[in-house]
């Protein structure tokens, strides 16, 4: 019982302060996962660097307008076998998307090391499902960088929709231009720590009859 | 809208800082700390009904149709939400990945008498 016998609004039994803040703290675990359609909290198992998260939170922040209708995604890249070539790095991203959700901006961050010999080229393939050989996607963009440091690299969206697992692999191939650079090719891209490559997405919810307009 | 106090038994605003330490959820939302789950509660007796957080007019429309009927009809005019403002949260997906999103209506700002 609290101080006063009743409740001004609905004349129950008014309840004491503590187990008004429990009911509170209840209340707000409802409400934050009602607002974000989750059933239950996320289980963390892997979380990403604190530095790589920092670098993430601050190109979050670049250019970042006014929050938009939608959900902004920063997803960190594992790659299969960092020691391999970083020129020849597969990457892998796990993106648990909602279907009511669709991607319509998408960038992918690499940082090219200072050992860069003039330019590089870049090509990302979209690696196909069950492992078939890269390429069997096609290719989703190829570039050029001329300055070491990071890289904000365009994707067509389109081409990003990830598997049924929410499992999405890109190929990287890259060389130097300048085709006497060519053994250096290994140590241009920095995969690892907290300068490993990630995904930047912006996905917004479907507008209701969206699909139907295509299906006529 | 006044904020609560143990006195005031009419529509108010009862704020509640929720830290989400307090939750043991600090680990996957990474900002803010916190937010302000706010709720309305208190009297709404009926020369009260339709009054703040809704505009005059309406109060004054409510208030004449009570005097030109029976006065004291048995409806009721509860304590609700006026005004609310989204949340915006940055926190960890299951997969690790960090996302930014504004959950709506999530701070109540006003309470009014319906």
């Amino acid at each position: 019982q609290g101080t006063r016998s009743a409740c001004p609004s609905c004349g129950d039994p008014t309840l004491a302060p503590q187990a008004e803040r429990a009911l509170v703290l209840e209340l707000a675990k409802q409400k934050i996962l009602e607002g974000l359609h989750l059933t239950s909290r996320p289980r963390i198992t892997q979380p990403p660097p604190q530095a790589a998260l920092t670098r993430a939170l601050r190109n979050l922040q670049l250019g970042s307008e006014a929050p938009v209708k939608g959900e902004e995604v920063i997803s960190f890249a594992t790659i299969a076998d960092a020691s391999t070539s970083a020129c020849g790095s597969m990457l892998t991203f796990h993106l648990s998307t909602p279907r009511s959700h669709h991607l319509h901006h998408a960038r992918l961050w690499l940082h090219v090391l200072p050992s860069l010999p003039g330019t590089l080229y870049l090509r990302i393939f979209r690696w196909g499902p069950r492992g078939r050989r890269p390429g069997s996607q096609g290719l989703l963009a190829e570039h050029q960088m001329t300055a070491p440091g990071w890289h904000a690299l365009p994707l067509p969206s389109s081409g990003l929709r990830s598997e049924e697992s929410g499992v999405l692999r890109l190929q990287l191939d890259c060389s130097p231009l300048d085709s006497n650079h060519t053994a250096q090719a290994q140590q241009l891209l920095d995969t690892a720590g907290d300068r490993r490559p990630f995904l930047e997405l912006k996905v917004r919810p479907k507008e209701p009859g969206a699909g139907r307009a295509r299906r006529r | 809208t006044p904020t609560c106090d143990p006195e005031t038994p009419l529509c108010c605003r009862r704020d509640h800082y929720v830290d989400f330490q307090e939750l043991g959820w600090q680990d996957w939302i990474l900002q803010p700390e916190g937010y302000q789950l706010n709720y309305c509660s208190g009297q709404c007796p009926p020369h009260l009904a339709g009054s703040p957080g809704i505009a005059a007019s309406f109060h004054s429309a409510v208030f004449s149709l009570l005097k030109a009927n029976h006065p004291w009809t048995l409806s009721t005019s509860c304590c609700v939400p006026t005004a609310r403002r989204p949340l915006s949260l940055l926190y960890l997906d299951r997969d690790g990945n960090v996302v930014k999103t504004d959950v709506p209506d999530m701070v109540v700002e006003a309470c009014g008498c319906s």
